[in-house]
């Protein structure tokens, strides 16, 4: 099974 | 001070109907450049970034940068109102954004072209919004397949009553949209395929390397409602990134649709 990610996972906070 | 003029008013329309599901409030970036707009869903899957450059407006005049909270269901509410009034031609209305002086309001003119004596005008609540701003990394993608929107479109509703979720692999035979559900299994694959009478039509697969990612249906079918907008569709994928579903807005600029892929728990 796969869980679902995150875009903050990906892309920082500016 | 911020004013600008759109005779497409009906483009902004389909905009805001593109994205108002996807993300119930968010901050519209005024700049000399452009009007601009970065938000995440409530669950922070998805991403969706708007940029209309200033150029594809009839008028565009903006003093100083500034940032408009808007409620974009009750923007959406709104602009519909342009579409449903008979006098005002909907493919055409012209369009004025005025925010007021303290910036708490925005005022939405509506100006039918062919008749000039009516004016319709709304004003909306603007609202505080903290919204966070994320860098997105200029990045060499796998995988970059353009194709039909509508094609597209087609296919991510077809899948979802099979399937909850979608494999997109680019190969050298072509890209393939798979699904699995209780009831079976669905694959469609595209191939490229430039021979065709409108440049529109064409399917074209770019790949430097073989990329296969799972995305949820629920978000895909969401961003396919900007189909609208665009004739065609560019899917930017690599296994290191959300993909990238990018709707291009003639001469204006675009709407990008971030999706977090599926990982393996």
């Amino acid at each position: 099974d796969r869980k679902q990610g995150n875009i903050l996972s990906f892309f920082k906070r500016v | 001070m911020l004013e600008l003029r759109l005779v497409q008013g009906s483009l902004l329309k389909k905009v805001l109907e593109s994205i108002k599901d996807l993300v119930n409030d968010a901050n519209f970036d005024c700049s000399a450049t452009g009007f601009s707009l970065q938000a995440m869903d409530s669950s922070h899957v998805a991403l969706v970034a708007l940029l209309l450059r200033s150029e594809g407006f009839e008028h565009y005049r903006c003093d100083r940068n500034m940032s408009m909270g808007m409620n974009l269901n009750n923007m959406a509410k709104m602009l519909k109102c342009a579409g449903n009034d008979d006098i005002i031609t909907p493919s055409r209305p012209m369009m004025a954004v005025t925010p007021s002086p303290s910036c708490s309001k925005v005022q939405v003119r509506f100006t039918c072209c062919f008749a000039q004596d009516k004016i319709a005008d709304f004003e909306m609540k603007l609202m505080d919004i903290d919204s966070e701003h994320l860098g997105i990394p200029e990045a060499e993608y796998h995988a970059i397949v353009r194709m039909p929107s509508s094609e597209f479109s087609r296919i991510c509703k077809d899948l979802s009553s099979i399937g909850d979720t979608v494999v997109i692999s680019v190969t050298k035979e072509g890209v393939r949209f798979s699904t699995r559900g209780d009831i079976g299994t669905a694959n469609v694959v595209c191939r490229q395929n430039t021979t065709v009478d409108k440049p529109e039509e064409a399917t074209i697969i770019e790949m430097n390397e073989p990329v296969s990612l799972t995305f949820a249906l629920r978000y895909m079918n969401s961003f396919t409602k900007a189909t609208p907008l665009s004739n065609t569709v560019t899917i930017s994928l690599s296994s290191e990134l959300p993909v990238v579903v990018e709707y291009k807005i003639a001469e204006m600029g675009y709407v990008r649709f971030y999706l977090a892929p599926k990982i393996e728990d």
